[in-house]
């Protein structure tokens, strides 16, 4: 095989050779440094304020985006059953689709002091009543669940909390 | 004589390969996918492809809760021209977010990239027959959400992916041993080349018109020295250089991080099966053919390469 | 949901979903 990798192309080599020509530019410009910096993953949103203000937070945000939410049962005032109306610029052929998000927020304790709010998305119901029946799905379809409007609702969730706090 | 029925045979095999798998079993079991928000900063979108070490991204438009097709280097190519044309709008292109690339994309009168799309568990035949009438390279897989019914992005196929997974799968892929310059699928006609003194801004100029990936530089001779891809403008951008657009394609080349692997060269001797191999082991988007002394001869891209497997013989 | 520090004003959330027998990290890139 005659297949190899151009020396002349190999980024040290070519530096070398244009600083060699000692053009005036060439000194100024530095390689792209490709950081890969991996991005480092959390479940959730951690918070150390007091659990109780954490709630009151994010019931605030909540009022402030048009969500609503059922009245907590006494014994569990940590978790938020929210009901969220997707406002979408309506579609050309005016297809009814399910236009309320739901979405359960939790908050949990890591350590003390050390709180976790947790999203999770909790399925579809349709200001108009009618509950998408998906019963005749097979097990293959059942799964075909597009994550990006729940996790855009979760941005202008976190962008409030952040505003806010 | 043998040579040719077995390369006929194996190229027949790979083909019924491609009809017999989906785009869904080129899949991993476990992958991630980007998504950028139509609202975000164009210059912040560059942060995230080259945060993340991709070069393209399908947008999604949370308005309308759709996918609005995908961002890739040409994007930011017309950015820089549309610049070039208009220096006063330093302003506007510093603010511009990705769901204004269209209005760019008119304002400098390019064609709207045609991204068709197809079903993941359509045959990867398909898929690969539809990339190349569309003449991108890369197709995303699109799949409906079953309640809201609204599209999903479940990934982006790319002619890379897709010929690493044949040459990972296909055992026939050993029997193409016929040299590529008998199969007329090098591209040797009119391969818009450049000098290293060229401005930057003339080479991205070709890479535009010419709908081209890259951009080979030779020198007086025609000997072929480096290369300049559609990829090499992100860099560009990114370190802002754009508004000094009258650096020669040599200084800008010196943005390239140290990572980058290096042009790969071939001769016509060589055979698809070492080709093949190639891409079986490494990060290479398309071999540059020269000659014995070095002068380039002509450009065989994965778009040749699919196209021969789908369609030639 | 899974979040990254927000870096350069640009929030990042993801979700992983399993698309039939394969898994996908549904990444979103938003401004803040």
């Amino acid at each position: 095989s005659t297949i190899s990798i151009l020396p002349t192309s190999l980024p040290q080599i070519h530096r070398a050779n244009m600083l060699a020509q000692g053009l005036p530019a060439a000194s100024k410009i530095s390689p792209l440094v490709n950081k890969k910096s991996k991005t480092r993953w959390h479940f959730g949103i951690r918070s150390r304020s007091y659990p109780l203000d954490v709630m009151g937070e994010i019931y605030m945000a909540l009022k402030n985006l048009g969500a609503e939410w059922a009245k907590p049962s006494e014994e569990d005032l940590w978790t938020i059953r929210v009901r969220w109306k997707y406002e979408v610029a309506q579609n050309k052929n005016n297809e009814k689709i399910p236009d309320l998000m739901k979405m359960i927020i939790q908050l949990f304790q890591i350590e003390t002091n050390n709180y976790l709010v947790d999203f999770k998305f909790d399925g579809w119901e349709s200001s108009y009543g009618e509950v998408s029946a998906n019963v005749n799905l097979s097990e293959d379809e059942m799964s075909t669940f597009s994550a990006y409007p729940f996790l855009h609702l979760t941005t202008r969730l976190i962008m409030e909390l952040a505003v806010n706090s | 004589e043998k040579i040719i029925v077995e390369q006929k045979l194996a190229v027949e095999s790979i083909r019924a390969f491609l009809k017999s798998k989906t785009s869904y079993d080129v899949l991993p079991v476990s992958y991630r996918l980007i998504v950028l928000d139509t609202s975000l900063l164009v210059k912040k979108s560059l942060n995230v492809l080259l945060q993340n070490n991709i070069v393209s991204a399908p947008l999604w438009d949370a308005k309308t809760s759709r996918f609005a097709g995908l961002l890739t280097s040409s994007d930011f190519i017309n950015v820089i021209q549309y610049y070039f044309s208009n220096p006063d709008k330093f302003e506007l292109v510093d603010k511009l977010q990705l769901d204004g690339l269209k209005d760019i994309e008119r304002a400098i009168g390019v064609e709207p990239p045609d991204t068709a799309s197809i079903h993941p568990s359509r045959p990867l035949y398909e898929a690969c027959i539809r990339m190349m009438d569309s003449t991108s390279r890369r197709i995303p897989l699109i799949d409906q959400d079953e309640d809201t019914h609204r599209e999903i992005v479940v990934s982006v196929l790319t002619q890379y992916r897709i010929l690493k997974f044949v040459a990972l799968n296909c055992r026939e892929t050993h029997f193409l041993r016929r040299p590529i310059g008998e199969l007329n699928i090098i591209t040797k006609n009119n391969v818009a080349s450049c000098r290293m003194t060229t401005p930057v801004i003339d080479v991205i100029q070709l890479l535009s018109q010419g709908n081209v990936a890259s951009i080979p530089i030779v020198d007086h001779e025609g000997t072929l020295i480096n290369v300049y891809e559609a990829v090499d403008v992100l860099g560009l951008i990114k370190g802002g250089i754009y508004n000094d657009l009258s650096l020669s394609v040599g200084e800008a080349l010196m943005r390239r991080s140290d990572d980058f692997e290096g042009v790969y060269t071939c001769t016509e001797r060589d055979k698809l099966s070492t080709i093949m191999d190639n891409i079986r082991k490494s990060r290479v988007h398309r071999f540059f053919v020269t000659d014995d002394s070095g002068k380039l001869v002509g450009v065989l891209t994965l778009s040749d390469l699919l196209k021969y497997i789908l369609l030639g013989e | 949901l899974a979040t990254s520090s927000i870096k350069h004003n640009t929030l990042c959330v993801a979700s992983i979903v399993r698309y039939k027998r394969k898994y996908v990290t549904q990444i979103l890139y938003a401004p803040l």
